[in-house]
């Protein structure tokens, strides 16, 4: 299947929450987010790896305009489900380049995350989808993330 | 945006790899991938959560048939980028729920999480997009949990 990468987004309005130390056993995960669609604060990506010695971390990112709430939110389920903490970052952003193919193309990952080595740029977060590669960056670096992308994927010979 | 979940998917011809310790700086994720397209594995999901004093796990899947060669590949890599170790977890399954406007509803995520947990199956990783909420179970339990989610979200009212 031909890669062909469409479009390059960016979200500079989600701040991220991670919960450490998680207990790796089931209804944890259903706990956290049932307690947060219950403050009616809506999540954007969420990030689980595989967990070591019954623990893992689990991180998501909501609306900037929610951290005071979430951080509340979280610090409760905290103790209640005997984690480790939770932190918040802020100065975050996601960006994410868009296609079709793009999962059966380790080729484009490797681009994309290329750009960004080049600028000096770390990516403290990836996530994928068929159509969507994302990376969560620093904010400050933004703009030149999206620009680097678009020249490396071309966009702006086909606009 | 209402949300509407149009379906289930499950995929049990993936193995996980995750090398643990991975330097968390800029060019890494690329190197790490410029060596799989270069072996020519397929990736499908690519998941990093943030990192801990300058190290981070990172974990992917490609296809069964790939386990072997994958190995021989990230044990290389494992060695240029001063990775603390490489792992391949082989019985697994990935279990989604697709749709539209999953993003903003934590509510949807709850409820696939709830569902699979009422059935005692741990969720290993959890990858999200706004069309598609995935998680890595045990493979044993693939079947159990594509009914338990049909169930949950009324597919085969609607089939
Ligand atoms: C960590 C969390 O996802 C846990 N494994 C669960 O199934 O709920
Ligand atoms: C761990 C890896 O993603 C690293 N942060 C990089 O930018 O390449």
């Amino acid at each position: 299947e031909k890669v062909v990468v469409s479009g390059v987004a960016y979200d500079k309005n989600q701040v991220k929450v991670t919960v450490t130390g998680v207990p790796d056993k089931p209804g944890v995960a259903a706990k956290i987010f049932n307690t947060i669609s219950g403050a009616n604060v809506i999540v954007d990506m969420i990030i689980q790896n595989i967990g070591e010695g019954g623990l893992t971390d689990m991180s998501f990112t909501v609306p900037r305009t929610d951290s005071k709430k979430i951080m509340e939110v979280m610090k409760k389920v905290v103790a209640e489900i005997g984690a480790k903490g939770v932190n918040l970052k802020e100065d975050i952003a996601k960006v994410s380049i868009i296609g079709v193919g793009m999962r059966s193309h380790s080729g484009v990952a490797a681009r994309m995350f290329s750009a960004l080595a080049k600028e000096g740029i770390n990516i403290m977060m990836i996530s994928t989808s068929e159509i969507k590669i994302s990376c969560v960056i620093d904010a400050k670096y933004t703009e030149l993330a999206v620009r680097v992308l678009h020249e490396t994927f071309e966009m702006d010979k086909a606009a």
